[in-house]
């Protein structure tokens, strides 16, 4: 899956998810990303999140839109992703999943959630600030 | 703000983000940019997990789901289990775009998108044809049923309902869930 959120210089945000599911799902199941706030949410007053991983999950938690209100409560984007981890991770402690957020002003983070195989999650970042495009890596929690 | 426009999106998929910046370099808006960002990646086929050919379900169908949302004025479109085209999120675009709605699915999203020009075809690949073969040989592992009938962590369907049970094997089972297989 990509999930992906850009914002211009004026500050619009648009998010969007492109997806093919997980390997050998039951004919006909839908995953978290086409859902709004969970797969992605955008809100140009406050920023946007996009979220990857174990769908069937992380859609019940709605974690892209809760990330977003965390920024909007004028939380950092890295905590903001990682107290949407945690929630999901208060019912399913080892739920394979990630999130990235970005505020209205461009500041971003990330969070993963750690499990068996998956200790660090890799997402790339364009902007002003740096000359090309980026590979950044967080460590899971 | 110095730190802005900015690009950002999930996985190393560099090619997307590229994209993403040079539409958005180019002139164009935030939705074309997540729109030709997330549409380089179903070209590609980012590692697998996106685009055609790649995660085929039970029956070795591949099948896509995207969405797109305007943060200025929280319109969306999405798509769901769309089949037989390859531009998801070009779809889901034209669902904001042409439609009142929010998400269309299955076969009628489909017939919606050959309606507004999309190409219809089979997004199967001997690498999607490979997996399922794959995956029948080993006895249809990893399995997303339970509480059925066959054992469905030993056996392929058809399956009928059996009573329901919570067992430590099914935690096991998404163990051994290959993470490349994602949402």
């Amino acid at each position: 899956t990509i999930g992906m959120i850009v914002i211009d210089k004026n500050g619009n945000v648009a998010a969007g998810t492109s997806t093919n599911g997980a390997n050998h799902k039951i004919h006909g199941r839908v995953g978290d990303s086409p859902i709004v706030g969970a797969g992605a949410y955008a809100d140009s007053t406050a920023g946007g999140a996009a979220a990857t991983g174990d769908g069937d999950i992380m859609m019940r938690f709605l974690p892209s839109y809760q990330a977003v209100e965390y920024m909007r409560m004028g939380l950092d984007p890295t905590i903001s992703c990682q107290k949407a981890v945690t929630r999901i991770q208060v019912y399913y402690p080892k739920f394979f999943g990630a999130l990235v957020c970005v505020n209205r002003t461009g500041s971003y983070g990330a969070a993963c959630s750690k499990t068996p195989g998956f200790n660090q999650f890799h997402f790339m970042v364009q902007s002003p600030a740096l000359n090309e495009a980026s590979e950044h890596m967080v460590d899971c929690i | 703000s110095a730190l802005l426009p900015l690009v950002i999106n999930t996985w190393s998929f560099n090619t997307a983000t590229q994209r993403a910046w040079s539409t958005l370099q180019s002139g164009g808006s935030v939705l074309d940019a997540v729109e030709k960002g997330c549409a380089q990646c179903e070209v590609d086929q980012c590692d697998g997990s996106v685009g055609y050919g790649g995660s085929p379900d039970e029956h070795g169908e591949t099948s896509l789901d995207a969405m797109i949302m305007n943060g200025n004025t929280m319109e969306v479109g999405a798509v769901a289990d769309l089949r037989r085209i390859k531009s998801a999120i070009s779809v889901a675009r034209a669902v904001m775009e042409h439609t009142r709605h929010t998400l269309l699915v299955g076969e009628s999203a489909s017939m919606f998108s050959q309606n507004m020009g999309f190409l219809s075809e089979d997004l199967t690949t001997n690498n999607s044809l490979s997996i399922h073969a794959k995956w029948l040989a080993n006895n249809c592992q990893p399995n997303f049923r339970k509480s059925v009938f066959p054992d469905p962590e030993t056996s392929c369907g058809p399956y009928k309902p059996t009573e329901r049970r919570q067992s430590k094997k099914l935690k096991n089972l998404k163990q051994r869930i290959n993470y490349r297989s994602h949402d």
